[in-house]
């Protein structure tokens, strides 16, 4: 159950990420979890962005600042031009 | 700093808001100040002027709404999104929605309405998300244990300048002619052997370099120094200043343009300001001060001239008589024209150029010729 549960945990957060960059770092809708697979995929890319743009460690991970981040209030414009 | 894509920005200067509904969170003259208060921030730094509309379409028009609200982005209740704002044009550009699923408040606790403001505010002029932490325009909330330290960040201002250039200067167009948007400066390197100061002053133990719409703050207590735009502290005073000095009986700068002077205390331009030069007792034909220094022991400031000098004695607040007098026969030494004084232990500092003059006051001799900014330890 405990590993059940960290992985649903995980699950959440990555759709919470995925959601984030979405709405905020022009990901495309079509890149899905790529995050655990591939170093270089789009949401890690996407994820570097975000930590460089927002003044956070570059890890490209979703460590717990940027998780914190991505739950803080925020102005609803994207950070990076259309 | 970053601007939208395409840089879309106004192309007058005097533009209309208006507060098409209200919150219920905050009585109606709350939000009203806070809008106010918000446009006002960019207001201070900028040629831009707001005037309210309440009815009919402004070009800037702030609105409160929850979930789905007509424009594709609909909010998503209490938290995350709290606001959006869109770059300036017709239409819903230039419009300020705020989520009322948000409990605004006018104080610390909540969201702040008046912060809030000031962030989308800025997208409604031109401005787009900054990356610099300190900027009003990052995107995550920040909340200010004091409102009253509310400033923008020099990158915000630096941000919005590039947009609409600094203040147009209030000057009187009878003796000076008034300028639009001046052009815009490069920022001065403070290593550059030919740097020249418009105008260097004390203020509260530190010394203050002007130059151009910047200036550098050099503590001797701590070393440091520190770069500025002038109005990232004082938003309301123009720049290539040409003359400033501290009275420190009255903890006091007065900065010189023209023919005009203002007071400023610390980080605050005093009420009454800005006054005509002439009401000193300059006679009409002074245009403006080439520099001036306040002797704190002898209650006497000097305004340096052309080749001339007075003497204001602080104590009557009244020019001497016998003045104007020419500075090379009482400073020998200082026999050019004088960009800027100032004072420090016990010598008297007069730039030329990038050429710096100190003087012994009671020897009454220059003592050192030295780089103008031998200050900054190049």
């Amino acid at each position: 159950y405990p590993l059940d549960g960290a992985a649903r945990g995980e699950d959440a957060s990555m759709d919470l990420v995925q959601q984030y960059l979405e709405n905020y770092y022009n990901l495309p809708k079509q890149a899905k979890q790529f995050v655990r697979r591939k170093d270089s995929g789009p949401v890690v890319k996407k994820i570097r962005e975000m930590q460089k743009f927002l003044g956070l460690e570059v890890t490209g991970k979703l460590d717990s600042d940027t998780l914190e981040v991505i739950h803080k209030p925020r102005c609803g414009v994207p950070d990076v031009g259309y | 700093f970053s601007t939208f894509p395409g840089t879309p920005k106004w192309r007058k200067t005097q533009l209309t808001y208006r507060i098409v509904n209200y919150t219920l969170d905050l009585p109606r003259d709350a939000v009203d100040s806070a809008i106010e208060k918000a446009l006002k921030v960019w207001e201070e730094v900028t040629p831009l002027t707001f005037s309210r509309m309440y009815e009919g379409e402004a070009d800037i028009m702030v609105s409160f709404a929850v979930g789905e609200h007509g424009d594709f982005s609909p909010f998503d209740g209490p938290g995350k999104v709290l606001a959006h704002a869109y770059p300036p044009g017709r239409g819903i550009y230039g419009d300020a929605h705020f989520d009322d699923d948000e409990q605004w408040t006018k104080e610390t606790a909540g969201t702040n309405l008046f912060l809030v403001a000031a962030h989308e505010l800025g997208h409604s002029l031109g401005l787009f998300h900054s990356a610099n932490t300190e900027a009003v325009m990052y995107p995550l909330y920040k909340t200010f244990t004091d409102l009253a330290q509310f400033r923008l960040s020099q990158d915000d201002v630096a941000g919005i300048q590039s947009l609409y250039g600094p203040p147009s200067a209030s000057l009187d167009d009878t003796l000076v002619p008034t300028e639009s948007v001046p052009p815009a400066h490069e920022t001065p390197a403070m290593c550059d052997p030919a740097l020249s100061f418009d105008a260097v002053s004390t203020l509260r133990g530190e010394v203050l370099f002007f130059k151009d719409r910047h200036f550098w703050r050099k503590s001797f207590r701590t070393h440091e120094l520190e770069f500025h735009l002038i109005s990232s502290f004082w938003p309301s005073l123009p720049s290539d200043l040409d003359a400033a000095y501290e009275v420190t009986s009255k903890d006091t700068v007065f900065i010189f343009k023209g023919n005009q002077f203002w007071g400023v205390r610390g980080g605050e331009v005093q009420a009454g300001y800005p006054r005509g030069i002439h009401t000193l007792g300059f006679p009409p034909t002074v245009k403006k001060i080439d520099a001036a220094i306040s002797d704190k022991d002898k209650k006497k400031t000097y305004f340096f001239v052309e080749d001339k000098y007075w003497r204001f004695d602080e104590k009557r607040q009244s020019m001497e008589p016998g003045f104007p007098r020419q500075i090379a026969e009482d400073f020998p030494g200082v026999d050019t024209k004088i960009d800027a004084v100032f004072e420090a232990f016990g010598f008297f500092y007069f730039f030329n150029g990038s050429s710096q003059l100190e003087f012994d006051p009671n020897a009454k001799k220059v003592t050192h010729i030295l780089k103008s900014n031998i200050w900054f330890n190049c």
